[in-house]
């Protein structure tokens, strides 16, 4: 799980950004 | 009433992809054939890149920031890693949106995201491309093909397979509805190394398959044999994702450029 946070993040919160 | 749910479960991947992607095929043709007022910059030398990143991409390339002094390589790099980041953002709201996909197991969806996400970028790259260039800046930027070959390696090699993948693709003469429905198909995908839940997946895999083979059926009543040729697309993008992941190793390693941390944790122990 913790090799994949961001993309766990983003299918769990929408509002989240990403950022660049 | 199976065709009405079929019906339906098309025009809801379908909305789904219009509401999620900035840039669809449509949009990118009405531009690429010069349909709209105003045309976009066209990027084919040094000089054209420079006044580009002071006007378009200015918030990207951060004219202000770390990136200024750096070759035009590497800020063409990292511009290409800013638009997949944003792209692997939408890819991710537009698989939500896909029925089912939000009742996997999570660890499944990362899994179905970080083996897919590439592979529907590139199938979707080749909507903004034709054989001369390819869109940027959301439409609002064109860099010639030339130009991106006439970089040095490895650099040059980044774009050249994906315009050749793009005009083989773009023969087929899919449009949005049908790339929706390719899109979902790459996303859901019963054979990604590490599933868990494969059965549930391959459920979900066999209807959005069987949707599109009948949605270009019904869209592409001349082209029989489009179905079966969208089939060896899906390989095609795999080996296109593979070379791409290598070239990107290849890459981190031998030059000073820094890598989004979540292009690195979709690259990660990839393939």
């Amino acid at each position: 799980k913790e090799k994949h946070k961001i993309l766990h993040r983003l299918l769990q919160n929408s509002t989240s950004p990403v950022e660049l | 009433p199976q065709l009405a749910d079929q019906k339906t479960l098309a025009r809801q991947i379908y909305e789904a992809y219009l509401k999620n992607f900035s840039m669809n095929k449509a949009k990118a043709r009405t531009i690429l054939t010069g349909k709209t007022s105003n045309p976009p910059f066209v990027i084919h030398d040094m000089e054209t890149l420079q006044l580009a990143e002071q006007t378009l991409v200015a918030k990207m390339v951060g004219s202000a920031g770390a990136l200024k002094d750096r070759e035009a390589e590497v800020r063409i790099f990292h511009c290409c890693q800013c638009t997949s980041v944003e792209t692997v953002t939408e890819l991710t709201e537009f698989a939500k949106s896909v029925p089912g996909f939000s009742s996997l197991d999570l660890n499944d969806q990362v899994t179905l995201l970080k083996y897919g996400v590439y592979e529907a970028l590139f199938a979707m790259l080749a909507s903004s491309m034709n054989k001369d260039g390819l869109l940027v800046a959301y439409g609002s930027g064109f860099i010639t093909r030339e130009f991106l070959k006439s970089l040095r390696r490895p650099f040059s090699d980044m774009m050249e397979p994906k315009f050749q993948f793009a005009m083989k693709f773009n023969a087929l003469e899919l449009d949005d509805s049908d790339l929706a429905l390719f899109v979902a198909a790459i996303i859901c995908c019963g054979d990604r190394p590490g599933l868990v839940n494969v059965s549930h997946i391959e459920v979900m895999q066999e209807s959005i398959v069987h949707i599109l083979q009948l949605h270009l059926l019904a869209n592409h009543p001349d082209d029989a044999f489009l179905f079966p040729k969208l089939l060896q697309k899906l390989a095609d993008l795999r080996q296109l994702v593979t070379e791409h992941a290598q070239l990107v190793q290849e890459i981190k390693k031998t030059e000073d450029t820094s890598l989004h941390p979540l292009l690195q944790e979709i690259y990660r122990d990839m393939y």
